[in-house]
């Protein structure tokens, strides 16, 4: 079974702004 | 026929002609008459000059010019002949022709380091003692272990009114040494330049009274430096640089007027000199094309078993390691592209949010994923987990 890569936009940075990648 | 390499292109010691290093060489004499001019020599009429040139141009011997100091009144009766040969060589021989009665002292000297400092090769006198502080040099050669300046015979005068002084090399050597194999023997044959002096004429006796003297000129032609163009057996022949100066066509991943020391890349192993029998090439280093400069580390050398010392330095194209043999952090290498590859290692990518760092295993390209995440670079969910909406635990179970 091949799954989807992962969607950056489902993300949710809210707690996690400083972990938060340059895109 | 390359001498340098064999037919099957291994490299193998190799050393230039012998020649008259002195033939065309300027001679800086102490004295040479025409100036003032007189009756005999006057030095801006060429049909009566006498130059120092005469010595080493490369004129007919069966009616020689030479050339011919000043008329000299008083002791000291010194003359100096000096040769600069531009380059180290290694010497055979020296010689020269005198077209009068030959002197009755001369000392022979070289110089190593371009005429800073002199050293002597032979004396030759009718009186060692008296003139040199010497005794008459030993039928067998130097009583040492290595080559020594001995005093021998002055020049005898020939029939034709002139002489010969002749130097061999071999003459102040102890038999049986060997060039490729002793140093010693090296150094004593090596000169940049050789000196002659006459100190005395044949007509002085015993007596030093200068009011007893006649006086005298020194007169000689023919002056020749037998020797090969010091290569430290790199190079099969000495070359015009740009610049004008006498150098050798270095092989074997040497450079220097000498051949005497290793290119930049090529320091895989210490330099040194050729024998006949083994090249001691100096050798790349091997960086698998990703380094340009390298240097040579000892101990290394040591723990190769004197094979290998050489550590490549600013290994590109993303390459880590002594000879960039593997990827630097951050980059694994791709199966599919030889290691000399400009492209042999690619950049991890791992994904920043299922990855748990951006290591990669540096063989395989795979990136350590968090819990539930799959992929080379972790960029999906394994099965039976679905994507969250927390980038630090972005895979959770699926319900």
């Amino acid at each position: 079974e091949v799954m989807p890569t992962l969607d950056m936009a489902l993300f949710d940075w809210t707690d996690y702004e400083d972990l938060k990648p340059e895109v | 026929v390359d001498p340098c390499h064999d037919e099957g292109g291994a490299p193998r010691g190799c050393v230039p002609g012998l020649v008259n290093a002195a033939l065309g060489r300027e001679v800086l004499a102490s004295s040479t008459c025409g100036r003032p001019a007189t009756r005999a020599c006057d030095a801006s009429d060429p049909r009566r000059a006498h130059p120092s040139a005469l010595l080493t141009s490369a004129g007919g011997t069966a009616s020689p010019l030479c050339w011919r100091s000043d008329l000299l009144h008083r002791v000291p009766l010194n003359v100096t002949l000096t040769v600069p040969l531009g380059k180290a060589f290694e010497l055979v021989f020296v010689s020269l022709r005198f077209c009068s009665a030959p002197p009755a002292s001369v000392a022979l000297l070289k110089s190593q380091d371009h005429g800073r400092s002199w050293a002597p090769l032979g004396f030759f006198s009718s009186r060692c003692g008296l003139d040199y502080g010497r005794p008459p040099a030993p039928a067998d050669g130097p009583a040492g272990p290595g080559p020594e300046a001995l005093c021998f015979p002055a020049p005898q005068a020939q029939p034709d009114g002139g002489g010969l002084l002749a130097f061999s090399v071999q003459d102040g050597s102890p038999p049986g040494l060997d060039l490729d194999s002793s140093p010693v023997l090296q150094d004593w044959v090596t000169a940049t330049d050789i000196r002659i002096l006459l100190t005395r004429p044949a007509s002085v006796g015993d007596t030093r009274d200068s009011e007893a003297m006649v006086p005298y000129s020194y007169s000689a032609t023919e002056l020749q430096v037998g020797g090969r163009c010091k290569c430290n057996g790199h190079a099969s022949r000495c070359l015009l640089d740009t610049q004008g100066h006498l150098t050798c066509d270095c092989r074997h991943g040497t450079e220097g007027p000498d051949c005497g020391r290793c290119k930049p890349f090529y320091c895989d192993r210490p330099w040194q000199r050729a024998t006949a029998w083994e090249a001691h090439a100096c050798l790349a280093c091997s960086c698998n094309g990703h380094a340009r400069r390298c240097r040579f580390n000892m101990e290394l050398y040591r723990l190769s078993g004197r094979r290998s010392g050489g550590v490549c330095l600013n290994c590109r194209h993303n390459t880590a390691g002594r000879h960039c043999h593997y990827c630097r952090e951050g980059f694994y290498r791709d199966p599919g592209r030889p290691l000399s590859d400009r492209r042999a290692c690619r950049a991890c990518d791992c994904h920043p949010v299922g990855a748990a760092g951006k290591t990669c295993n540096q063989t395989t390209g795979q990136c350590p994923c968090k819990d539930g995440v799959t992929g080379l670079t972790c960029n999906r969910c394994a099965p039976g987990f679905q994507q969250s909406r927390s980038p630090v635990a972005p895979c959770v179970k699926t319900p």
